[in-house]
């Protein structure tokens, strides 16, 4: 399989979903 | 989508598998006629050096045995439980002289410490949550997580221990609208717990600051998937779902593990490898557990699988020994053994 189905991919997606979450 | 996209491990027949890929090692006999609910392996510290022991739980009484040599053990330390029976073991890491167990009939009840203080050597055992606790994992730094009730009732929580197991610390997490089955911690990304849950679901918190940071519907061929190993690489997660629930299908034969691919800022997943049993085995997953690259399986035949989750293919089956099936199978924490337990409390050693 593709990750290309998986959409963009980030490697500090853990800093930015914690900056992007609710406190 | 996932099972099209999915790559399904080999399917060797049986007789192709090596069973010399389990030597066993070491036995541990149970004298009492008690039912084996779990085990562990686990650092113990005594007289300030730390040691490879073992936890064995029956469901009146949970033992600590500490190695002599390389195949002999000796019981050391005991601790009985005559109100609630125990249900698992729960080890945290990072503490040396102190292990969880969770308590219950059907579901868990209580969660309690067990330690020998360093003064007196005798066993004792702090009560350190009680309710309608629906998962429990330990976690690095000396932490425990625990979820309490359901839905919109549902508290997650985290207790921080000393290093002597002493004293603690609470800190509560944002809980998402669906309830928790199993948590995961994931490997390569400090502070990030994932959690499954029972509308198949996979959660992401930041266990730092306590956010829930993404709640992803995985597909619903993963009804009532379990967690076993989850972790992050090149900015993708990897999850080792199993599945209690799994059809056999002719394409796919018999289902146990399933290693998906989440982008967790997109929450698009796909199932890269399914790992089911040989050809000509028969049984479906009862219980497992997953360490590094490896994931062991009890099937409901009495037999245990295992898988190399590189290799993509089963790697070695070992059949009841002396006609009891297995009911409990569990990675060493502390080397490459398999601990493989019997109902009658009898618990193997093997070199993998």
């Amino acid at each position: 399989c593709s990750t290309a189905d998986l959409g963009p991919i980030s490697l500090n997606w853990f800093e930015e979903l914690s900056s992007e979450a609710p406190p | 989508h996932s099972t099209e996209q999915t790559e399904i491990a080999d399917l060797p027949a049986c007789e192709s598998l090596n069973p010399g890929n389990l030597q066993l090692i070491s036995e541990l006999k149970n004298p009492s006629s008690s039912c084996s609910v779990d085990v562990s392996a686990v650092w113990w510290e005594r007289a300030g050096t730390k040691e490879p022991c073992i936890i064995a739980a029956c469901e009146d009484v949970v033992s600590l045995w500490k190695p002599l040599n390389s195949v002999q053990w000796e019981k050391v330390h005991t601790w009985h439980f005559t109100e609630v029976p125990v249900l698992q073991i729960v080890p945290v890491p990072d503490v040396y002289n102190l292990v969880c167990v969770a308590l219950g009939s059907l579901e868990i009840r209580e969660i309690r410490a067990l330690l020998c203080p360093s003064d007196n050597e005798s066993e004792k055992q702090v009560l350190l949550k009680s309710g309608d606790i629906k998962a429990v994992l330990g976690v690095t730094k000396r932490r425990l997580v625990s979820s309490t009730g359901t839905f919109c009732n549902q508290q997650i929580q985290i207790m921080t221990f000393a290093e002597d197991g002493s004293s603690k610390d609470e800190q509560l997490l944002m809980p998402p609208d669906e309830t928790i089955l199993t948590f995961a911690e994931v490997q390569g990304t400090q502070e990030a717990l994932l959690g499954t849950t029972t509308m198949n679901s996979i959660v992401i918190w930041n266990l730092k600051t306590g956010q829930l940071l993404k709640k992803m519907h995985i597909d619903d061929a993963y009804q009532a998937a379990m967690c076993h190993r989850a972790y992050s690489e090149m900015g993708l997660l990897f999850v080792v779902l199993s599945h209690p629930c799994a059809r056999e299908s002719q394409a796919f034969g018999s289902p146990v593990f399933q290693l998906l691919v989440i982008n967790p800022k997109t929450a698009q997943s796909v199932g890269v490898l399914l790992c089911s049993l040989p050809q000509g085995q028969a049984g479906r997953f009862l219980e497992g557990d997953v360490k590094d690259h490896v994931a062991a399986a009890i099937l409901t035949s009495g037999t245990i699988a295992i898988w190399d989750l590189l290799l993509g293919h089963c790697t070695a089956l070992l059949p009841p020994v002396s006609d009891q099936s297995w009911s409990l199978v569990k990675w060493s924490g502390t080397d490459s053994h398999l601990l493989a337990g019997q109902k009658d409390g009898n618990i193997f050693i093997y070199r993998y």
